[in-house]
Parts: structure tokens; C-alpha cells; sequence
């Protein structure tokens, strides 16, 4: 939208409303997170500014367009809202973005069917000039998670929208991510250089390596190399479908004694939040006893060389196959990342190599399904596959299901699943939310486009049967066996059978190498549950309030066995009284000081008026006595 | 017999426009609300 009254802040003040889903809580702080790592936009709970988004439950998915500087400017995410694209797609709304098929320059791209649109519904099919609306110099996006797709209106089952290059078709209205144009322009928009969680992101195409240094305290070097002969043949990046390109680096631990290392370190990076994510892909063609040892090279005021520190020893590397791993960080000072090949006992006629390297300050997923051999599973009848059986922090043990049985879509569900620590957990299972992601593959982090759904464990949820739906799975759940002939009990299933299409799953890199990744986080969500955070101290207040009711907005609470209201305030402005009755503002007090002051003024110069006149009759009283003793020579002499 | 997996969708992938129009709304280009009274273009 154009007209910079329209822009917000780079960071923006939000409110969860009590009214959300559980679900929706965790999907829109997981939205946040991809804006922190994409743009630099931030979100941060609302402190008292003057303008801030609140997220509500309404009926539907609904934003307003752009900053309508009204206070509290409201977004529903409504029930079946509860998707990250839909929430990143309403909050590009309140951002300043209209959809993407209404650009002025939409008719070069696409063609509207019109006799196809919902009778009264053809409104909707608008486009603006470029007064009103600004493309920012970016081509139009069949990509954008802001375009309508193809059935958006229909009256029958026809699209209404049909793409001019037709392998768009199903491309429009796809709601994965943020597409590479959506960031361009909201990059472009809010003037953005840098973000707030992104650190590096290399795939080591280029020859300089993204600043990274060979360490002058190991006996081996890492080396740029497009392939080696024992393996891997291509990189990672690219799998060798560009010739003269496609680099990795590699550590060759068939030419060195046991024993020897190889430091590879990144340039110095700054971190802002305290944690951070490594993510690499590794192919060892060594030995199964090379090791790789992550370090972090730490500075800080008392120590200018560094203190070098082990993360996390990576051994047993499968031979032969790229293999995605994950690495949690939790530095806080300047640092680098450290790569150290070690050579191991054994022969070996290759050695290790890492490609595709993302570092972010984000939280790592908790577990990763690596699917090895994807597309013979693809058009096969009845092929479900299961995930390993992983633990959650909190000790549930669970599995991911995906179904490819479905001619058009791909199913996910969570199932809960027996485990070891069954008899110390809380059943039936309290607010636990899982996410599943489809991982995008490509080598960039920023460029990625994954799919990602969560579902939340509702405590209170029933089954048809009557039995509490995340009830103990060796209670409700059914008779299952692992490939190892261990039996356990699976609950039943939670997810959408609708996760993605066949021909979406065949785009992008979510399929790499015959490869797929599920990426897997399941947290608990309770503390956004505000209900259920303080249920005693909640059931005192709602007894104490019952008899009193704050205004405008103020909040009852109990302090010391006395029902009080707590009044909403902000920057400049706050409500005060016994009911938040009474509003104050800076601006009246200015008034109030400068009337203060007008009316001392005006005081001190009645009394300086009344005191010179008086003082001036007295005198004209002397005077005119004088005057009849005088003559007029004297007089003329005074 | 217990069904093995609960949609939450039911099958159906909706689209943001698809949910809105279910509930009946009328929004300005399906998800849009507009300052004042009238949502939809005039």
C-alpha cells in the first residue's frame, strides 16, 4: 500500500489474545520466528506503545492492510487458521501488502475467468494503480504466499485464475513460506539490510569460502573440491547438476597418520540472542572411525586469541550418503565455528566432507526422520511410513506418520506412542505441541520454503469412543510392532490428511538426492495457556472481581486479599482510579504546567498593575500638593 | 474399531478464502477488513 502513514516500526508490539487456540499461539510464534530470521521485522510483546497488532480469535482469518495507527489493530485467527503461511500470509496485511494477483501489472501475467467467479464475488478480482499500490520494482510472484490460488471465488470447480506459463497453475496460492519476492519486497519496504536471527549461510561456491580459515594449530588442511575420488562424487548443493560448479570442502583422511587433525574456522561471527542453530550436511568416505568435533572459538575482552571449546563430538558417520545434522549452540560473546576432521584408526581412501552450512539464531529441531530412497515409496498403494520412535523433552515417546497412499495429497500425523517413562508423565498428555516440518532442502536457509503443520495435545479431548483422546497410548492405543519385533501401543493419529500434494512434494529440494527430511519439535506449550498458568490464584481473583469491573481495558487482580484493578497505560497516556475511570496523558499535564504557569503570570501582573497604580495615586496626591506651594519659575526649573 | 488417524482438515485442504467463505463472511478480497463499516468494494 503506498503512503509511508501506512509503516510500521521495525519492531512491532503484538498481544496473544485469551481467545486463541492453543495451537494458534505456538503456529504465530513460529511465524514470528520466521520473520526473524527472513526480514527485519521483529516482534515483541506489547509494552504500553501506542499502536500494536492484537491477535485475537474471531471468525476466520482476517487482517487489516497496513498501519491504521488506531492503538489496538486486530488479526483473527480463527478456527482452521492455525497454519504458519496463514499467519505469515495475515500478517504481510497488517505490514502493508494487499494479495499479490491485484498488482496493477496482474493481466500481463494472469487471465481472470470471469463467467468463472462466484455470482457478486467478481469484486474481488480488483486491481490498483500504481498510486495506490507499489510493487517495489519486483517482477509479479506466482510464488507469493500473498497469491489467491487458482479456485479463489469459483462458482463450480473451474479455476478462475488461470497462470500465462501454465506450470504455475498449481503453483499460485501455495502456502509454504515466504517466497524469495515476498522478502524482497518486504526487505525493500521496511528498508531492511540485516535481520535478527540470520548469521551465515555457505555452500562454499564461491573461493574465498565465506571468510572461513584453515586454523594454524592442527597437521591438515581442508580443501575446496568439486569431487574426490573415493567419494562424494558431486556436492550437496547443487548434486552435481552444473558443471564447473558445485563445491564442498574436504578433508582428506587417507593421506595423513591417525590421529591428525584438520580446524577449519569460520570468519568471526556476532551473535544477538544467545543460542543458535548449526545445520551441515556431512558425507564421510574415510574410515567409520573419523570423527568430526565441532568447536566454538569464543572471545572475549580478557582472552584475544579465543578460547577454543568442544560442542559436540559426530562419530560413527554413515559411509557413502549426505547426511543432514544439527548442532546446538549456546554462545553469547563474538565467536567462530570450528570444523575438526579427525582421522581415525582403520584404513581409509577418502575422508570426511561438509557442504551446505546455515547458521541461525534459532532453536535446532529436536529430531530429524531422514527418509532415505523417497521416490519408491511415490505411487506405490498403501505405503504409510513411520517414523523412528523419539522421546520429547518432557519424556513422551512418539512417532510421526506419512501417508503416500493418496493419489494427490500427503498426510501427516502425530501419534503418541508407549514409552519408558509412561508412569512419571501427566496423562492424558497436557499441551504439548508438535511441529512437523518438510523440510526444503536448499542450501540457503533464507531461501528455503519448507512445509510445516503443528498440532497441540488438548487434555480435555474426546474420543468417539469416550476415552480421552491423549490418553496413556498403552491404555487407549492399538497393538503395534517395530522392525524389530519389539510390540508397543500406538495412539491414534493427529494431523491432516491434506499436508501437501504429490506435485508440490516433487517441487523445490524437498526431495534431494532421493532423499527427504522430517524435521520434528514437540514442546511444551502450558505457559501460553494463561488460563491454566495460575488456575488457584485465577480462582481467587475471578471470586474477588466477581464484584468489581475495571474500565477501559484495566485488569481485576488480588493483592493482599483486595480485589484491584491494574489500568492500561502507554507511553504518553494512562488510565487511574479506583475503576480506571480517570484518564491521564503527558499532553495534560503540559496543560495543566503551562496553565499553572499562565495563571501565576497573570496573578503577578494584577498585583504589579494594582501596586504601580496605587503607588502612581499616591504620588499624583503628593505632587498636586507640592504644586500649589511652588512658583511657576521653580516649577519650570524642576 | 477405533479410526488409526483423527483429520483435522477432513480431508479437505482450505485455503484461507475457502474457511472465510464457509463462515459466510464477506470480506474485502476474502480476508481483508477495511476501516469503517463497508468491507467490500464499492
Amino acid at each position: 500500500i503506498t503512503g509511508e502513514r501506512y509503516r510500521w516500526s521495525h519492531t512491532i508490539p503484538y498481544v496473544l489474545d485469551d481467545s486463541l487456540e492453543m495451537n494458534a499461539k505456538g503456529v504465530i510464534l513460529d511465524a514470528f520466528e520466521r520473520y526473524h530470521l527472513k526480514t527485519c521485522i521483529e516482534f515483541k510483546p506489547w509494552a504500553g506503545e501506542a499502536n500494536y497488532i492484537s491477535v485475537f480469535k474471531g471468525s476466520g482469518c482476517w487482517s487489516y492492510v497496513g498501519n491504521r495507527h488506531v492503538g489496538k489493530q486486530e488479526i483473527s485467527i480463527g478456527t482452521n487458521c492455525d497454519r504458519i503461511a496463514t499467519v505469515q500470509h495475515e500478517f504481510l496485511h497488517a505490514l502493508g501488502f494487499w494479495h499479490e494477483q491485484s498488482r496493477s501489472d496482474r493481466d500481463d501475467y494472469v487471465s481472470i475467468i470471469w463467467d468463472r467467479i462466484n455470482s457478486g464475488k467478481e469484486h474481488n478480482f480488483n486491481t490498483y494503480n500504481d498510486q495506490e499500490s507499489d510493487s517495489l520494482n519486483v517482477p509479479y510472484d506466482y510464488t507469493s504466499v500473498m497469491h489467491y490460488s487458482k479456485t479463489a471465488f469459483q462458482n463450480g470447480t473451474e479455476p478462475t485464475i488461470v497462470t500465462k506459463i501454465p506450470e504455475f497453475m498449481d503453483v499460485i496460492g501455495q502456502r509454504l513460506d515466504f517466497s524469495d519476492y515476498d522478502i524482497l519486497k518486504l526487505n525493500r519496504l521496511y528498508n531492511c539490510s540485516s535481520s535478527l536471527s540470520f548469521m551465515d549461510s555457505c555452500n562454499f561456491e564461491l573461493e574465498n569460502v565465506c571468510g572461513m580459515i584453515q586454523s594454524s594449530a592442527d597437521s591438515a588442511d581442508w580443501q575446496r573440491v568439486s569431487q574426490v575420488p573415493g567419494g562424494p562424487e558431486n556436492d550437496y548443493s547443487n548434486m552435481g547438476q552444473c558443471k564447473g560448479s558445485g563445491f564442498f570442502m574436504h578433508f582428506d583422511s587417507s593421506s595423513v597418520n591417525v590421529g591428525a587433525t584438520a580446524l577449519l574456522e569460520s570468519r568471526i561471527l556476532y551473535p544477538k540472542r544467545g543460542f543458535q542453530c548449526l545445520q551441515f550436511y556431512l558425507y564421510n568416505s574415510g574410515n567409520e572411525q573419523d570423527q568430526l568435533n565441532i568447536y566454538i572459538r569464543e572471545y572475549s575482552a580478557g582472552n584475544v586469541n579465543g578460547t577454543l571449546t568442544l560442542v559436540e563430538e559426530i562419530k560413527e558417520i554413515p559411509i557413502g550418503s549426505w547426511k543432514l545434522y544439527h548442532v546446538t549452540l549456546k554462545v553469547t560473546n563474538k565467536f567462530r565455528v570450528v570444523f575438526g576432521g579427525i582421522r581415525g584408526s582403520g584404513s581409509s581412501s577418502g575422508g570426511l566432507s561438509i557442504d551446505d552450512v546455515n547458521l541461525s539464531e534459532t532453536q535446532c529441531p529436536h529430531h530429524v526422520w531422514h527418509i532415505k530412497n523417497f521416490t519408491q515409496f511415490i505411487g506405490s498403494p498403501n505405503v504409510n511410513l513411520y517414523s523412528p520412535p523419539f522421546y520429547s523433552s518432557k519424556g513422551y515417546a512418539f512417532q510421526i506418520q506419512l501417508t503416500l497412499n493418496n493419489s494427490t495429497n500427503v498426510g501427516i500425523y502425530f501419534h503418541l506412542i508407549s514409552g519408558a517413562n509412561d508412569d512419571q508423565l501427566q496423562w492424558p498428555c497436557p499441551w504439548q505441541q508438535a511441529t512437523m516440518t518438510l523440510l526444503d532442502q536448499n542450501s540457503d536457509i533464507r531461501q528455503r520454503m519448507s512445509n510445516q503443520r503443528s498440532i497441540t495435545t488438548d487434555p480435555s479431548m474426546i474420543s468417539d469412543n469416550g476415552n480421552y483422546f491423549w490418553d496413556r497410548p498403552s491404555k487407549v492405543g492399538a497393538l503395534a510392532v517395530f522392525t524389530n519385533g519389539t510390540q508397543f501401543r500406538r495412539g491414534v493419529g493427529f494431523g491432516t490428511s491434506a499436508f501437501i500434494t504429490h506435485e508440490r512434494l516433487q517441487s523445490r529440494d524437498f526431495i534431494k538426492g532421493n532423499d527427504v527430511y522430517i524435521l520434528s519439535t514437540v514442546e511444551d506449550i502450558s505457559h501460553l495457556n494463561s488460563i491454566q498458568m495460575e488456575p488457584i490464584i485465577s480462582s481467587i481473583t475471578d471470586d474477588l472481581c466477581t464484584k468489581v469491573s475495571c474500565e477501559n481495558d484495566g485488569i481485576c487482580t488480588v493483592h493482599n486479599n483486595k480485589a484491584e484493578c491494574r489500568c492500561p497505560s502507554g507511553e504518553d497516556w494512562w488510565y487511574m482510579g479506583e475503576r480506571c475511570e480517570k484518564r491521564g496523558s503527558t499532553r495534560d499535564t503540559i496543560v495543566i504546567a503551562a496553565s499553572s504557569a499562565a495563571a501565576a503570570f497573570a496573578l503577578m501582573l494584577i498585583v504589579t498593575l494594582v501596586s504601580v497604580y496605587y503607588t502612581r495615586r499616591k504620588y499624583r496626591k503628593k505632587t498636586s500638593s507640592n504644586t500649589t506651594n511652588m512658583s511657576p519659575e521653580n516649577q519650570h526649573a524642576f | 474399531p477405533t479410526p488409526e488417524n483423527f483429520d483435522v482438515d477432513d480431508g479437505i485442504n482450505q485455503d484461507i478464502f475457502d474457511i472465510n467463505e464457509d463462515l459466510g463472511l464477506d470480506l474485502f478480497e476474502g480476508d481483508i477488513r477495511l476501516d469503517g463499516v463497508q468491507e467490500r468494494n464499492s
